[in-house]
């Protein structure tokens, strides 16, 4: 399973939460206006938090982060 | 399976349930407004609870959380 | 396999029935209005039952819960 | 696979019959009107039969039972 | 694999026919009316006969039994 | 796999083949009209003939069993 | 994976061919007019024919085997 | 996987090509007209050729071989 | 995984390309106008290559080789 | 699963990041305007960064990457 | 997994990039104007990197190569 997500400013941040018992930040990848990055799900990343204008796109749709 | 909540206040809280005999919280993620989380189940989260404003997009949809 | 329950009032309760050979209720999750669950069927619940006002969302469709 | 089944009446029974050689009932999960129950076929359970006014969604629809 | 059955007479019969070389009945269950059936293909059982006058729901749509 | 037969007359039959190298009857289950008996492929049955007035149901549709 | 077979003459043949390195007829099943063969690939068969008159229907549709 | 011809010619061949690193005809079924083979990919089997007027159903679509 | 070729022309190849470390023809079935081929991907075939006019059928719809 | 990508400038990136407990970019695929890079999810690779003016498809649709 | 590439020009190349820690080209296939090449992911290929004008067929459709 991966996602997609679209900067639409510089400093956006795809987050990577740990998978395991304990649930931290492992990286934050930091995307500038018009960069795309698809990611998956792995051994090491059971949730995502996008933080910042972005289009994220998964299998239920497109939806826009961001405090519009 | 993964499934997708955006914030559209601050504090809302994506609550994660242990799996197994006990059910109880072992971590709760706080969003911001705007903020997006995509989040699976795993081996420590067999149920989730969401609490505050949220869109929550599902294989089953989307619905919103909260209280208006 | 996961269901979606929202809640429509305070103390509604979505309660795991244990799997094997005894049918007993293991754990009853209160939720307050607005309060969205997600949760799976698991090793430990091969069987769910959902009391008071709220919105069920399955495989099979949307099902409002409670004695309206 | 599970099914879901919600009461329009007091004292519904969705009752588990036992898998293997031998089929007798091991369960009857009584619901309230208004309770929604959601349940698997299980290594314990390989039929169930529901008495009295209830709505019954399988993979196959939704059907009424009861003796209306 | 499972199918639904409905009754629409008192004394409907689900029969059960043995798996293996051997074919025979193992097991019968009466429907009283209105009363409703879910029931797998199991390890026992590889073949099921509908007696009476009964709503018949499978993959394949859903057919009338009975002597009408 | 399996497939529905709902009979038109009485005798129909429902006839299973073996399995394996040798193709022979292992067993005929009569139907009265407007039974219907739901069948799987089995480690016993490879093929299977419907002899008499017959609707039969499979993944390619319904089709008219008989000498019309 | 199987297919059907219905018959519009007397006398239609259903032949398997061998699996494996030598291709030759290990079966004909005869057909009469109306009957309704249902038949798999196997173990011994990865091929079939058909002679005579019939309605086939396979995944990829309804063709009619037969001289016309 | 299988494929199904319908030959509208006597005559017409379905060559199977053996798998591995040689690639040879190991078996040609002829059809008459009006003949109807279903044929499965082997562990003797990756290529088929069909020489001749006939119609060839594969899950792409039908096709006509044949010089016409 | 398999495709069609249906050969527009005398000549027309279908050339297998070898799987591994390696990308050499390992062989080229010749095809007359008319004749069909239905070829898999296999142990020894990772990429084929047609040559000269003829219509090409895969999962992604239907093509025509050829220098027009 | 794997993704495509068409650069509509030169100098196009598709950078692939490590999978595991760190995240840094292993390879970065330049690519010139017009060229098409149809790329994988691998043991080595669990996200994927596009920088420049491209278009992207995955199976949530096309997005155009870039700062218009 | 397989994509299509129907070359426009004399000269495409369809370029084979290794799998593995390090990535660099293994093979480059070239294709004349109006041949097809219908090629794998494989075990020494996960990225393909396609050159010239050429149709480039895969599961999200149709996009064409090349600097026009
Ligand atoms: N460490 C948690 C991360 C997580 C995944 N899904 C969640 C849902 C809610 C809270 C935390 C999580 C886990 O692997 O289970
Ligand atoms: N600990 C429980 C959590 C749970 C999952 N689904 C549930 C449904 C109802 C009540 C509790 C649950 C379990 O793993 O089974
Ligand atoms: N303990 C039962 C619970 C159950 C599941 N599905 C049911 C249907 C009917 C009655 C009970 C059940 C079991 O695991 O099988
Ligand atoms: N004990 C039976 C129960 C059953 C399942 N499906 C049935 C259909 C008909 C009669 C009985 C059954 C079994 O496991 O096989
Ligand atoms: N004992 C038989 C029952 C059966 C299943 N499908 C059938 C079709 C025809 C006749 C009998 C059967 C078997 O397991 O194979
Ligand atoms: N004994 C045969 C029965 C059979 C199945 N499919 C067939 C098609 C044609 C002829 C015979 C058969 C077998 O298992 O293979
Ligand atoms: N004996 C052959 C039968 C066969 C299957 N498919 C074919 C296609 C063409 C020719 C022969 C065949 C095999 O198992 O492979
Ligand atoms: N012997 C070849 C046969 C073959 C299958 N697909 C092909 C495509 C092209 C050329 C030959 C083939 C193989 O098993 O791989
Ligand atoms: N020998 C190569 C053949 C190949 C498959 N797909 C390709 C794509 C491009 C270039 C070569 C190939 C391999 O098995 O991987
Ligand atoms: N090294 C990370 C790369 C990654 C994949 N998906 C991510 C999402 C967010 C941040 C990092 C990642 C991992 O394999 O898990
Ligand atoms: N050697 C790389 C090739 C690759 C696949 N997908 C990629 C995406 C981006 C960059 C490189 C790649 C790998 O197997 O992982």
């Amino acid at each position: 399973e991966y996602f997609v997500v679209k900067a639409h400013d510089n400093g956006v941040q795809v987050i990577g939460l740990t998978r395991g018992q304990d649930t931290r930040f492992h990286h934050a990848e930091k995307l500038d206006r018009g960069e795309v990055l698809i990611a998956q799900f792995t051994e090491h990343t059971s949730a995502v938090k996008i933080r910042g204008r972005a289009t994220v796109m998964t299998k239920y749709g497109v939806i826009e982060a961001g405090d519009q």
